[in-house]
């Protein structure tokens, strides 16, 4: 949502994990 | 302090305590105010740290450690500014910020560059708009041919570093690079130059290391380049 933070700590945490890389 | 009392104080052309006081508590109110907040700061706020970025990247320090810390402080407020919607379009509507994240890439502050990497990392994996990491790979060109050196030689030193994390973020943004490119040619080109650059003796030490983070990007970089393999 627009007023909603977290976005770059939820890609930081995805990257960290390994999830951002997980085949779609 | 509201968001206009701070662009008027980045105006103030304050330096180094002064600014690095400023820049910090700048940080803190991104991270911690409404998004009504940072857009109030918004692109004339933005404006002002790129320039300010640029400013003290293109100086020589007076008294050296000073302009750094400052350097560091705003990667940290651009990090909260860019943590909503809002200011990450702005940061990638701007033309400078992806290309200022990258003179950031400076192996001998490794605790700024590790931010600067993440950040580039998280930038190359979004969606929208297309094709982030292009411009993320366009601006590491140019900024290697201004400095007429191999564009990934300041990742591969950063590789080559004692700190982990820095490690870890290198890894990151070499993954994301690569896992981005839709065109295995692409993909396989980015390997190969990485890989002639000295990143194959450089994964070796890697893996002898024992820490989760680096063996997550480890394995993410050897599948792909597994099942690239198998795709040529």
């Amino acid at each position: 949502e627009d007023d909603e933070t977290g976005i770059m700590d939820g890609l930081l945490e995805a990257l960290q994990s390994g999830a951002a890389f997980r085949r779609k | 302090k509201s968001a206009l009392v701070y662009i008027h104080e980045l105006k103030e052309e304050l330096r180094d305590t002064q600014l690095l006081s400023c820049l910090e508590s700048l940080r803190v109110s991104l991270n911690n105010n409404p998004v009504s907040w940072v857009q109030n700061f918004g692109a004339e706020g933005l404006a002002l740290l790129l320039n300010l970025l640029r400013r003290l990247q293109e100086e020589k320090d007076e008294y050296p450690g000073m302009g750094v810390k400052c350097q560091h402080e705003i990667i940290r407020c651009l990090k909260a500014f860019m943590n909503n919607k809002y200011g990450l379009k702005s940061m990638l509507e701007s033309k400078e910020g992806i290309p200022l994240l990258v003179k950031a890439i400076n192996p001998k502050v490794p605790h700024m560059m590790v931010d600067a990497v993440k950040l580039l990392s998280a930038i190359s994996i979004l969606e929208h708009p297309e094709n982030l990491h292009e411009r993320v790979l366009e601006a590491l060109t140019e900024e290697a041919e201004r400095r007429e050196i191999e564009r990934f030689q300041p990742l591969l030193a950063g590789m080559r570093n004692h700190n982990i994390a820095l490690k870890g973020g290198c890894m990151q943004l070499i993954n994301a690079l690569i896992s981005r490119g839709e065109e295995l040619e692409f993909r396989i080109h980015i390997r190969s130059e990485l890989l002639r650059l000295g990143l194959r003796d450089l994964l070796t030490e890697v893996r002898t290391i024992e820490n989760d983070e680096l063996r997550v990007q480890l394995t993410v970089f050897d599948e792909q380049a597994e099942d690239d393999s198998e795709d040529l």
